[in-house]
């Protein structure tokens, strides 16, 4: 469903160049929930940036659903992210002068088949707070914030940074259990960047990164 | 050295009243590495801001050092502030257009005995990144510039809110040691926010926190 063939990313900074991303080669299945994880600097987001059109690469190809998306031009980009793609950025990204509430519908406004903002913000435990705006919200608080919007949008594939670095256990593992209901429920494909190792026997598929290169790519049987 | 006397904080927002933190009671001795712990939403970052000047309470009593900082008026605070608290945010805060070595300068500029940022930010990994922007740096290195910045300033009291979240677990471990040698070393007072309870054996003190007051608080004899 997903497929990498030796995807490269590269930042020039006067003489010095510095490798993102070098020869990354992976595949993710459809409905698959697999998390991507590594030390600090690996090349995590560069990868997660690419994968949602956020950022291209500069060498390999990056094919989804048949479309290879490292081709597209940029209005392709543009729907490619509105329509099939759902974020949670490692920074949250909220609009601080928005509800919690208010957050969720926007994301949804143009969305063909979004989930209804009061369900999705109950389903992450916010069903008290929808009505704050972000500086009235806890980090944790606003983390979920974030998700809600992302799996709100119902998208093809969920793409999430870091969704429980900023949760205590028992609310990260109710938000991951979620999100593993999701992918099988609805048949969509989830990435999660975690440095939580705990989470990596929940997925079918980790995949370990270092230096910017994948060092393993591990299958769970049963997850 | 540090003392809380049934602490409260709430905020009235319309009709309803939310109670940040309720009757906090708790004492951190000089020079201990204290960690404060809880669920998201416990009032974790409430009283860290409370400690740290940031925020004032509306119930109880704040003593530092033989000052009740909760009787100090604006002006006290920001010389509080400025000299004997350093601050790791909770989202790290930096300065967009000044690079990691020159945030963590400007940090110490007014400061009687900084550290030269040079060698914080080698102690924190970054030797090779100093002369970049926040923007072109992973989450878990702006974290350590962060990190850097703060211990730079050489503070009576370190106050980090989530100083690891965005870390992988060898580096938040190195992150852990290196403030657990500051504290031993200059007699440093660090308090610590984190979900993470692999650090808790390496805490002089633990705190626990559930719905805006303390349900435990853990001496350790030898971490
Ligand atoms: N705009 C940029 N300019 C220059 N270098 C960059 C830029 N963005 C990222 N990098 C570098 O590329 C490498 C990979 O960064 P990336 O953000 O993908 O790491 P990561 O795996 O997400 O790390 P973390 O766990 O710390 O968030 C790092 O060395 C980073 O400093
Ligand atoms: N400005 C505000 N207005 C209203 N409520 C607030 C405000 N700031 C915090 N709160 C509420 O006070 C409570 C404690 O918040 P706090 O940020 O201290 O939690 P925390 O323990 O740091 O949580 P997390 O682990 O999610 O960061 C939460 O219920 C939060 O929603
Ligand atoms: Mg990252
Ligand atoms: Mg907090």
């Amino acid at each position: 469903y997903i497929e990498l063939h030796k995807v490269g990313k590269h930042y020039r900074m006067g003489e010095i160049t510095i490798a993102a991303a070098t020869d990354v080669n992976f595949v993710i299945e459809k409905g698959e929930l697999a998390v991507i994880t590594g030390p600090s600097g690996a090349g995590k987001t560069t990868l997660l940036n690419i994968l949602g059109g956020m950022d291209a690469c500069d060498e390999g190809e990056v094919i989804l659903d048949g479309k290879a998306i490292s081709k597209f031009n940029p209005r392709q980009l543009t729907t490619y992210r509105r329509e099939d793609v759902g974020f949670v950025f490692q920074f949250y990204n909220l609009i601080q002068n928005l509800t919690a509430k208010e957050n969720v519908e926007l994301a949804t406004e143009i969305c063909k088949t979004p989930m209804s903002a009061v369900q999705v913000l109950e389903l992450v435990g916010l069903s008290e707070r929808m009505n704050n705006f972000p500086s009235q919200l806890s980090g944790g608080e606003q983390q979920r914030v974030a998700i809600a919007r992302a799996i709100a949008r119902n998208p093809k594939i969920l793409l999430c940074d870091e969704p429980t670095g900023a949760l205590d256990d028992s609310t990260g593992k109710s938000i991951l259990k979620l999100l593993q209901d999701m992918c099988r429920e609805t048949k969509m494909t989830v990435i999660i960047i975690t440095h939580n190792m705990a989470i990596t026997p929940m997925a079918d598929r980790v995949i370990r990164m270092k230096n910017g290169t994948v060092s393993q790519n591990i299958v769970n049987e049963h997850p």
